[in-house]
Order: structure tokens, then C-alpha cells, then sequence
């Protein structure tokens, strides 16, 4: 059967095996632009990829986009897979990304929690966290957004492995967070983090664990309104900007705090649209909307990353 | 299919008390919670999916206490299956 990366639909919901084979599908339709990267298994064993747009070079400057690191949350991983092509396609015809890819590398893990996303499609649509085991409990699975090594096991994060929000037995104690500690560790050149998440539409900044106030807080909050504003043109969906801490809730543990607290300035968590009616099961025929959306937001954010070096 | 009858109810919460008795809420797990959304402040609203078997208990506890709610799913069962169904269409 010829491959082709143009009969697939961006506006569904897809299982992990489809998003996988859709990859190598990208990757053969872009081959001077983007390589599927393993960065390591999940605990269930499945393969961990990343896409890498690259037009060449070693350890340049980089973005970092993850998405789906809460399974549950699917318009997130449908929104990577449409952004991954986004940018395929828009490469040599959009005069900016052209130019940040000319000099910058772009890091996408479209599911950052797959044996997650595998369950909730197959066992719990409402599942959230990771699968490992947790000694001493029945029940499974860590937060892997409460597992980074940033204010680990601190307020808005819990003891309790049943918990949705249980922080894990250490910091990095999952493996698909380890996975990306390393990858990001062993570059040693991101310029900005960027997490996608779901739902009720907010951009945020570090930080999480604490409700002090991050050194760049002002420079980001700008970056962060801007981006908005961009988001917001495109359907008029309205979004909330600002730290993590005062615009949700204290949350130790989470993954941009850690980034930021790494170096990585340009560190930024979304919270994707809901309409206020969806929640995490927002219909598939919103997907392209939102990740358009999104994609206006994303690219301010990448412009500004590319014209500010540090 | 173990969401049958499961709603997922908003709270636009109006004072730091409401605040204080949803998150006692929140801390009982005997009614077997899910919090889409947490009780932090009156400018974000609290969702929470609620099983079948505890609506009733749930829905009396906000009432007695004053605290206003609307539907947001009224069966999310219903739409999970909408959702699988049209990712087998898809698929097919």
C-alpha cells in the first residue's frame, strides 16, 4: 500500500498506532526537514518518539514542544499531530518559520505519556496519569506532571498514589519524564519549553511550586499576551495569561518550572479550549480549530524565542 | 462503558466559604470524585465529574450548602460513545 501523508485526517482522533505510522509517513514525505527521534521507552515498553525539524547543524538553538503528557486530554495529542504538519508544510512557503528553521531546531513529542494515552483508549477514557506500579498500593500510576525535580513533593501535589495528582516515589521517577530530562540534559541548548495541555485556556509561565513571582516573570507575561492576542484573532477564543500559581493553583512538580529553573527562559504551559461545555471531551470537529488556533500562539512564541537569542 | 449516567457538573463559585466547602468536597473520596477543574479562586469554575451512583449525595450537598451548579455533561457516557463511534467511522 503506497504511504501517504495527505490521506490522513487531522480532524479525528487517532489511536497511538496510527499517530506512530502517521510519523514515518511525515518523515518520508519531508526527508531534508524531519527525523523521528526514539528518546526511549515508556514503562509498558512502548517506543517514545520525537520529531525533529532540522534543516541541519548540531545542538543548535531549539525549541521544545511536548504534548499529551495527561492522557485523558486528547485535543492536546491531536493538536501536536496537526502542528507536526504545520510546520512540514509551511517550511519554504511561511517566511518566518522558514527563517527560525534556517537557524534553529524544532523538538515536537506529540504523546508524552503513551502507555497513558494507549489506556485511555482502550480501558479509562478519563485516564490522567502514568501506568507504573506503585509499591505497597493497588493503584497505578504517578502525575507526570507533579514527577519534574522542581519544588518536587511541595503544595498541589499528592502523597497519595490513588490520587490523579500523586507526585511518584522521587523526582524523575518516571520514565517518560526521565526520558525527557535526558534528552533536553544532553542537548544542552533549548531556548524555550513548551508544555500542551487541556482544558480552559490559559497560557502560563513558571512558576507553579511557588507563588513567588519568576525573574523573567514581566518579559514572559509580555511574550504570553502577545501570543494570546494572536490565539485570540483567529475564533475569539479568550485565554487567561499569567504564572501558574496565581492563575490556576500552587503545583509542585510540573515541567516548565524544572525547564525554567534549567536555563530555558522562554518556558510556557498551555491549557487548551473547551468551549466551556466539553471539558476533556471536546468534539473532534473542534481539533482543527483549536490547533489552528494554537499554532498562532505557538509561532509568536517561536518568532519571539528566534529574535530574542540568549 | 462504566461512565453510564456519570455527569460533569460546573460550579462558577461565588466566595472563598463555597471555596472552602468544595475542597472538603474534594478531599472525601467516598463519593469518588473526579475534579476536571479544583476549587481555587471565584474567577475559575470547578467541574466535577460525578459517578452515576453518587449524583443524588452530590447534588444535595450543594444545595444545602448553597452553592449553585449547572449540567455541563449530563451523561458522559453519551458522548464517549459518540466519540468511539466516529473514531471506528475514521478508522474504517
Amino acid at each position: 500500500m503506497e504511504r501517504s501523508s495527505k490521506s490522513f485526517n487531522f480532524g479525528a482522533y487517532h489511536p497511538l498506532e496510527t499517530i506512530y505510522s502517521w510519523m514515518d509517513d511525515l518523515v518520508a514525505a519531508h526527508p531534508n526537514l524531519v527525523t523521528k527521534e526514539q528518546i526511549g521507552t515508556s514503562y509498558e515498553g512502548r517506543p517514545m518518539y520525537v520529531l525533529k525539524f532540522s534543516t541541519g547543524g548540531d545542538k543548535r538553538p531549539a525549541i521544545w514542544v511536548d504534548s499529551g503528557i495527561h492522557s485523558r486530554e486528547w485535543v492536546s495529542q491531536a493538536t501536536g499531530v496537526w502542528t507536526a504538519n504545520k510546520i512540514a508544510s509551511d517550511y519554504g512557503t511561511d517566511a518566518s518559520l522558514t527563517s527560525l528553521l534556517k537557524t534553529m531546531d524544532i523538538y515536537l513529542l506529540i504523546l508524552a505519556n503513551p502507555d497513558g494515552y494507549v489506556h485511555s483508549h482502550t480501558s479509562n477514557r478519563m485516564w490522567r496519569k502514568t501506568r507504573s506500579q506503585n509499591s505497597g498500593s493497588t493503584c497505578r500510576g504517578v502525575d507526570p506532571n507533579r514527577n519534574w525535580d522542581a519544588g518536587f513533593g511541595g503544595p498541589g501535589a499528592s502523597t497519595n498514589p490513588c490520587s490523579d495528582s500523586y507526585h511518584g516515589p522521587s523526582p524523575h521517577s518516571e520514565i517518560e519524564v526521565k526520558n525527557v530530562v535526558n534528552l533536553v540534559k544532553n542537548h544542552g541548548n533549548f531556548k524555550s519549553f513548551i508544555s500542551i495541555h487541556a482544558y480552559s485556556q490559559l497560557l502560563m509561565y513558571p512558576y507553579g511550586y511557588t507563588c513567588k513571582d519568576a525573574f523573567h516573570a514581566a518579559e514572559l507575561d509580555s511574550v504570553g499576551r502577545s501570543a494570546v492576542q494572536k490565539l485570540s484573532s483567529l475564533h475569539g477564543t479568550t485565554y487567561k495569561v499569567g504564572s501558574i500559581c496565581k492563575i490556576i493553583y500552587q503545583a509542585s512538580g510540573g515541567s516548565i518550572d524544572w525547564s525554567y529553573n534549567l536555563g530555558i527562559k522562554y518556558s510556557f504551559a498551555f491549557e487548551l479550549r473547551d468551549t466551556g461545555r466539553y471539558g476533556f471531551i471536546l468534539p473532534a470537529n473542534q481539533i482543527i480549530p483549536t490547533a489552528s488556533e494554537t499554532w498562532l500562539a505557538l509561532k509568536d512564541i517561536m518568532e519571539y524565542v528566534h529574535d530574542h537569542s540568549y | 462503558k462504566v461512565f453510564i449516567g456519570d455527569q460533569v457538573i460546573r460550579v462558577n463559585v461565588e466566595s472563598e466559604e463555597q471555596i472552602r466547602l468544595l475542597r472538603a468536597l474534594e478531599q472525601d473520596t467516598y463519593w469518588d470524585l473526579d475534579f476536571w477543574l479544583h476549587p481555587v479562586n471565584t474567577e475559575i469554575p470547578v467541574d466535577i465529574r460525578v459517578p452515576y451512583s453518587s449524583l443524588y449525595a452530590v447534588k444535595d450537598y450543594l444545595r444545602a450548602h448553597n452553592i449553585q451548579f449547572s449540567v455541563m455533561i449530563s451523561n458522559l457516557q453519551e458522548l464517549l460513545d459518540e466519540e468511539k463511534a466516529e473514531m471506528e467511522e475514521n478508522n474504517m
